[in-house]
């Protein structure tokens, strides 16, 4: 009855129709058979370790850095853009809005503002030295490479003295277009070819397919 | 020479800054 479908509501996974996935593929660069693709790719990794059709942070972590359990800066600021209700989860819908970003074909200026939301670590709307300092030290753990302070501080400076043109030490978000526009292959993590031939990447789609393109 | 580089360059073109890995690839 009416009632047992509201008490369920919570544990009932989300089905995608064709309407759903049209109206994805209408608001993307993908297809309706790419966003298709992209459902078998979510329902993969929203079911890792609770399989609930919702992505949580352990399973994007799990399929990031193959293990759910570590510390990480990038992770943690991938997760709250990909969660744009900001409810702790990423649902379908969100997952593909995010993808979309990354697909070869997106708009330069979503993939340049999308990479100063990365960035700015604490949401000041700027990216502030201390931002940088911290994302570079990351780095270099994680690659047990070891650079000086000295040696830090200097591509810091470097950096600032090309990116920073009002010199208040913080990149706000014009001198960050300007910057990157100068250095197109800063851009570069913000593309993922695979998303071009998404349907080959999951191939499995086809079983499920709601349209024939 | 890291000193030719800038962070950004250094950041981007990091193992961890990078999605690539949700296809299992």
């Amino acid at each position: 009855g009416c009632c047992d479908f509201h008490k369920n509501k919570h544990h009932k996974k989300l089905r995608y129709g064709f309407r759903e996935l049209s109206q994805l593929a209408r608001e993307s660069q993908f297809t309706v058979n790419e966003v298709e693709a992209l459902y078998e790719l979510f329902k993969k990794l929203s079911s890792s370790i609770i399989d609930d059709g919702l992505i949580h942070k352990e399973e994007l972590q799990l399929a990031l850095f193959k293990s759910p359990h570590s510390e990480n800066l990038f992770l943690d600021r991938v997760f709250y853009l990909f969660d744009e209700k900001k409810n702790g989860v990423i649902e379908f819908d969100e997952f593909v809005h995010a993808l979309n970003v990354f697909h070869p074909y997106a708009p330069t200026e979503d993939k340049i503002d999308f990479a100063f939301r990365l960035y700015d670590l604490r949401q000041t709307g700027f990216i502030e030295r201390e931002e940088v300092k911290q994302m570079v030290i990351a780095i270099l753990l994680e690659s047990d490479m070891n650079l000086s302070d000295d040696l830090l501080e200097a591509i810091i400076d470097k950096t600032f003295a090309d990116a920073d043109a009002d010199n208040d030490g913080k990149i706000n978000k014009e001198e960050w277009k300007a910057f990157v526009l100068r250095h197109p292959n800063l851009l570069k993590n913000m593309t993922l070819p695979y998303l071009k031939d998404i349907t080959t990447v999951f191939p499995s789609f086809v079983f499920n397919t709601e349209v024939e393109e | 020479k890291p000193v030719s580089m800038n962070a950004f360059e250094l950041i981007s073109r990091s193992q961890s800054f990078n999605l690539e890995n949700l296809f299992g690839k």
